[in-house]
């Protein structure tokens, strides 16, 4: 081990494991975490080649490749917990928007969950857990994002034939964006403007099949495909979804909430809230994302800062540790601050979001608003953060920052986006002030 | 802020708006208003943040009235106070922050580790204020030479700080293989290691790259 890292060690005041601990809920975590970290990182067909190495090409066939062995492995290992799912992910995906098949675990399965009725989850589910069927959640459009009243697909009920029409109207309504669609996904959930006996009831959500189960072929009347080269998330087919009068049966309507009878009749859900639940749930994990994120920058940074030396203070010494400088410590200690600032926010919504969906369970929607308001804010204020901290982490490894091998300029460009998506900070920020000054 | 006007008691995390009100009501001039802060003391800097995030919320909600009575319309008063309002949350998100990390202090038991978490949840405190001094002088929260002593404060808990830096970033736990960081390697061997990184790179794989052949060479040969 390098001298000075050592040194640093020995110097410090507190029991490390006991924080660790902390950070993780607990010592019993922190154990089960090892293990599956160990678990992953020993296994032979978890090896892959440095991202930094391979074209766009080969970093999504690399995805995909450790995406599908991932499930079998959490099959034969019996990774079963949320909690354990998240963890072995993290450590098979390293890079979180690596992940080929991410929606199809963090949007389209929690939200069959969430919103099929029980003849649609006996049917669904079992598909979707199998991977007969791998879904994205198609959302955001080519001109519409975070306004979602302002989505233009629509789905046009036809009680003749008992199905909906789902339509891309212009290019503007065309679905753009979502993780897994181009290349990966033969499902999506598409969420559109529903049309039913020439009225508007606002936007619901279709399951649609989009490519052959079996050949993987676009199915007639879908366009789809990749959006092309990005900033980062290499790995992920971000992609298009262009629908043309396409039909699907009625069934295919999510109806745990809002449910539409065979004649076209629409029968409204009991309270609007219930999607403020998946969306506070999203924020709390982006969150604890921001808290993750900043923490590897400021370990990336601060172990490199006590390994490099540069100048002198005194003519004739050696050259001091960067990390003895002031300016480099003003510039770093702040981030090291914030990240267990935002790791414990973190928990604080984790926790909080659980204890109020227990009451939603019993009706109780009472507390939901203000979390669903809070959590907005706290989502922009930690992205913003971290996303310009990361930057500072970056700069302050001085040339050898710059090189993918400190793995900052990944960090940067695989976080920034969550201060677009899931809603656009500023306003998520103005959804807040909302919500203080109606208080 | 509506509400409160209106007299509700709230509850929750907003509760501090009727706090602020009562607080505001006192018949006092800004400039007398109590500012005894004791910078070392999170729970009095919590308050100051407290503060600082109602009176931001109620200067948007009454820049938004002015608004109103000269456009008279809702939507327009709205986007023109847009800039208020934004501020107004990011003052109520930091008030959060910073009480939650305040807040989880008191779950921790092991002496060194609270002494050097409540180093780091001080500093987090100060920091911001420095980096926002301008809402807390403004709103008369903080005097000038308190905000300069907290300048002083934070260099001195730099130094603090400083002895624990590497074990508070090896408490992130975060394994070499997720980090895939040359520089932030947990051993610190980064020259060596930077040096086999670069030669693994697909460049490499020859030594002589075919560009010589198909371009430079005939360059030559044509000056």
């Amino acid at each position: 081990m390098n001298p000075d890292i050592m040194k640093e060690r020995q110097n410090a005041t507190f029991d490390v494991e006991k924080l660790t601990n902390i950070l993780d809920g607990g010592p019993e975590k922190t154990k089960r975490r090892r293990e599956i970290e160990t678990l992953v990182f020993n296994d032979p067909d978890f090896e892959e080649e440095d991202p930094n190495f391979l074209s766009r090409s080969e970093r999504y066939d690399q995805a995909v490749r450790k995406s599908a062995r991932m499930i079998l492995k959490m099959r034969e290992y019996g990774i079963g917990h949320p909690d354990e799912i998240y963890f072995f992910k993290k450590y098979v995906i390293k890079r979180n928007h690596e992940e080929a098949m991410g929606l199809h675990f963090s949007m389209f399965m929690p939200t069959l969950h969430s919103q099929c009725d029980p003849e649609q989850a006996r049917k669904w589910l079992p598909l979707a857990n199998s991977f007969q069927v791998v879904g994205t959640y198609a959302q955001t459009e080519l001109g519409h994002g975070t306004h979602l009243r302002g989505l233009e697909t629509t789905a046009t009920y036809d009680p003749a034939t008992q199905e909906f029409v789902l339509n891309s109207p212009t290019f503007s309504s065309i679905k753009w964006w979502p993780g897994g669609l181009g290349k990966t996904s033969n499902c999506a959930i598409v969420i559109a403007q529903l049309y039913t006996q020439g009225n508007c009831h606002g936007l619901h959500a279709f399951i649609v099949p989009i490519r052959d189960f079996n050949t993987h072929e676009p199915l007639p009347g879908i366009v789809v495909g990749d959006i092309g080269p990005k900033f980062g998330y290499s790995e992920v087919d971000n992609g298009f979804l262009k629908l043309e009068n396409i039909r699907i049966p009625r069934e295919n309507m999510l109806m745990k909430h809002a449910t539409v009878e065979p004649d076209g009749t629409y029968v409204k859900p009991p309270s609007s809230k219930l999607t403020y639940g998946t969306m506070v749930f999203i924020r709390s994990l982006i969150v604890g994302n921001s808290a993750l994120f900043l923490a590897k920058s400021c370990t990336i940074a601060i172990r490199y800062s006590a390994v490099r030396h540069q100048s002198d203070f005194r003519p004739g010494s050696p050259e001091p540790q960067i990390l003895d400088y002031q300016t480099q410590q003003y510039k770093l200690f702040p981030l090291l601050a914030m990240a267990y600032a935002f790791a414990f926010v973190g928990q604080y919504m984790n926790d909080t979001y659980n204890r109020i969906t227990g009451d939603i369970n019993q009706g109780d929607f009472t507390e939901m608003p203000e979390l669903h308001a809070l959590s907005a804010g706290l989502k922009a204020f930690t992205t913003w953060a971290t996303n310009a901290a990361i930057e500072v982490c970056r700069m302050s490894c001085g040339g050898h920052g710059y090189s993918c091998s400190s793995a900052l300029p990944d960090i940067y460009v695989g976080f920034t986006p969550s201060c677009t998506y899931e809603g656009e900070n500023t306003v998520m920020m103005l959804q807040t002030a909302r919500y203080l000054v109606k208080s | 802020y509506q509400q409160v006007k209106a007299g509700k008691q709230l509850s929750g995390i907003v509760s501090y708006l009727n706090e602020a009100e009562h607080w505001r009501v006192q018949p006092q001039p800004v400039a007398a208003r109590p500012t005894v802060v004791d910078i070392n003391d999170l729970a009095s800097l919590v308050e100051v943040y407290k503060l600082r995030a109602a009176i931001l919320v109620e200067m948007a909600a009454k820049n938004i009235q002015q608004e109103l009575q000269r456009t008279k319309n809702q939507e327009d008063a709205w986007n023109n106070s847009a800039i208020d309002l934004v501020r107004a949350s990011d003052a109520h998100c930091h008030y959060v922050v910073v009480k939650l990390f305040t807040d989880k202090l008191g779950e921790i038991g092991d002496t060194a580790v609270h002494s050097v978490l409540s180093t780091l949840a001080l500093f987090y405190t100060l920091h911001g204020i420095t980096q926002n001094s301008g809402d807390f002088l403004q709103a008369g929260l903080l005097s000038v030479p308190q905000v300069m002593l907290i300048s002083v404060r934070i260099k001195e808990l730099l130094s603090q700080l400083r002895p624990n830096a590497v074990a508070l970033v090896d408490a992130f736990d975060i394994h070499d293989k997720s980090l895939n960081s040359v520089l932030g390697r947990y051993d610190g061997n980064v020259y060596e290691h930077l040096f086999e990184w670069a030669r693994r790179s697909p460049l490499n794989s020859t030594e002589v790259h075919e560009s010589f052949h198909k371009y430079l060479k005939p360059l030559r040969s044509k000056l």
